[in-house]
C-alpha cells in the first residue's frame, strides 16, 4: 500500500548529498541547512537545497523565496533559486497557512519526486534539510538516497544529548557517515560581554565523542540569527565567519 | 493497509481530554503539557499524561518514571504514577537511544492501545502530549479521541506565528475546541533585572488575537525550568507562580 522502498538511484549530476538531522524540532536544523547551502554558494561551489519537512517547510521563509515551480523540456521541475542556491519546497506547493494532511504513501510520492524528478544538476552538492526527528519518514527518506554524509543538529542540554543520540543511531543504522555534530544556541553574549548558557553547556560535546565525530561548530543564541531566519536573508551572507567554522 | 479510523469512543471514566500541540518542535511543548499535568495534581485534580510523541518520547525524563507497566486484572494497563499524575508512554517499553522505527499503522496502534487499554479511570483531566507538528500521526490522533480543548505552544518570532496557525487550522478543521495559545521562551531577566527578548515578540499575541483565544501564559526563558525538565522535577513543583498563571 505504500509503493514499497524507495530504491536508493543515484542522483545524476550531483556529486555529493549530504542530509542535515536533528533528534528534535527547534534545534536550528533548518538554520545550519540553510546558512550551510548559502556559506557554501558563497564560496563558489554549485549548491541545492530540498526541505524535505513536509509538514512544516521553513525553506520559503528562511531563503525568502516563493512561486510554483514550472517543468522544463525534459518535463523535470524546474527549482526556485534564492542566494545561488537551487531550491524545492513542499511549501512551494501549498498554502502556509493549511496544515498538509499527507497520508503516508503520498509523503514519499513527494519525496520521490523531490529527488528524481526535480533538474537540480549539475550540482557539487545536494542538502537534504530532512524533518526533525527520526521516525518512519526520515528513515524512509534516508534509504531513498545514495547519501554522502550527515550533520546532526542539537543544543547543549543533557535532554538534547538523548534525541541527538537517537538522530546518529539512525544514521548508524543506515550506514550513513557522520561528518560531524553542530551545538546550536550554544551560549548567548550579553551587552558586558560576559557569556551565559541558557540552554545548559556540553550537550554537542557529548554526543560527538560518544561516537568519535568532530564537533563542527558550537553557534550562539544571536537574534541575528533568528532575523535572518524571520526576513528570509540567512545571517551567513553578512556575518560570513560562524559559517566559516561550519567549512 | 492502516486499520482504518479509530472509532471516536468516549473514554470511561475520564472527565475532561486536553490535548497540548505546537506547530513545530521546540517550542516546549512537553514542558508545558508536564507543568500543567503536575500543577493540576498539586491543586487536587486527578490528571492523567499521556506521552503520544511515539518517536521521541520525552515523558521518562521529565517526569523522572520508567519502568515496565504491568496489566492489571482486567488486562489493563497500569499507568506509572509521578507526581500524583498517572504516566504513559511509549519510553516505557523502549530503549533510549534507539530510534523508534515505527511504520504507520504501528504507530496508530501503540496510540489507540494507550487510548484504550491504559487504566486510566477516574481522572479529571487526561493531558494528551501529542508529537510536536501538523501532520498525519497528529490528525488521526486527535481524530481517535473525544477532546474536550486543546492549548497550541508557540515561541514569540514571527516565523513560529506561521507553525502556531497550522496548529490552529488543525483544531479548527477538527471541530476542537481551542482553550488558548501558551507563548515559551517570551522574555529573558539579566541578573540586573533588565528583561531581553532573544527570540523576538509578539508571536504568541499575534497567533491568539488571529483566532480570538486568550493568551494563557507569556512563559520566560528560565534555566530553572530547563533544569525542571532535565532532572525530572517539574518546575511548578518548586516554583507554584507561573503554572498558576496557566490555571
Ligand atoms: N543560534 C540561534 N540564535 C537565535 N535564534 C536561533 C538560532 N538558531 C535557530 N534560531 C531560531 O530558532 C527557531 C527554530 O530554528 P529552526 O532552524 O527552525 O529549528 P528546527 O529546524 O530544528 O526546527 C527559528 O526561529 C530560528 O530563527
Ligand atoms: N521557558 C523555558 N526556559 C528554558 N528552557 C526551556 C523552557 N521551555 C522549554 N525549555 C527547554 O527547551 C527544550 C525543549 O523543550 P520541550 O518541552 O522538549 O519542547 P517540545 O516538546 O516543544 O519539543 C527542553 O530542553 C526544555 O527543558
Amino acid at each position: 500500500a505504500h509503493g514499497g522502498p524507495v530504491q536508493k538511484k543515484p542522483l545524476k549530476g550531483v556529486r555529493h548529498i549530504l542530509a542535515v538531522a536533528s533528534g528534535k524540532g527547534g534545534v536550528g536544523k533548518s538554520t545550519v541547512s540553510t546558512n550551510l547551502a548559502v556559506g557554501l554558494a558563497r564560496l563558489g561551489f554549485k549548491v541545492g537545497l530540498m526541505d524535505a519537512d513536509i509538514y512544516g517547510p521553513s525553506l520559503p521563509t528562511m531563503m525568502k523565496v516563493k512561486g510554483k515551480p514550472f517543468a522544463n523540456d525534459d518535463r523535470r521541475i524546474i527549482p526556485l533559486e534564492s542566494y545561488q542556491v537551487k531550491c524545492m519546497s513542499i511549501g512551494f506547493l501549498v498554502e502556509d497557512d493549511q496544515p498538509i494532511i499527507w497520508r503516508g504513501p503520498m509523503v514519499m510520492g513527494v519525496v520521490r519526486q523531490f529527488l528524481q524528478d526535480v533538474a537540480w544538476d549539475p550540482l557539487d552538492v545536494l542538502i537534504i534539510d530532512l524533518p526533525p526527528g527520526t521516525g518512519d519518514a526520515q528513515l524512509t527518506m534516508i534509504q531513498a538516497v545514495d547519501l554522502s554524509g550527515s550533520v546532526v543538529v542539537t543544543t547543549p542540554q543533557d535532554v538534547a544529548v538523548l534525541d541527538a543520540v537517537r538522530g546518529m543511531e539512525m544514521f548508524k543504522s543506515l550506514n550513513v557517515p557522520v561528518i560531524g555534530v553542530v551545538e546550536n544556541m550554544s551560549y548567548l553574549t550579553l551587552p558586558d560581554g560576559q557569556q551565559i548558557h541558557p540552554f545548559g553547556q556540553g550537550g554537542g560535546q557529548a554526543t560527538a565523542e560518544r561516537y568519535a565525530v568532530p564537533l563542527l561548530a558550537k553557534l550562539p543564541l544571536d537574534s541575528a540569527i533568528r532575523e535572518g531566519g524571520d526576513q528570509g536573508r540567512p545571517v551567513v551572507l553578512d556575518h560570513g565567519e560562524s559559517a566559516d567554522a561550519l567549512m
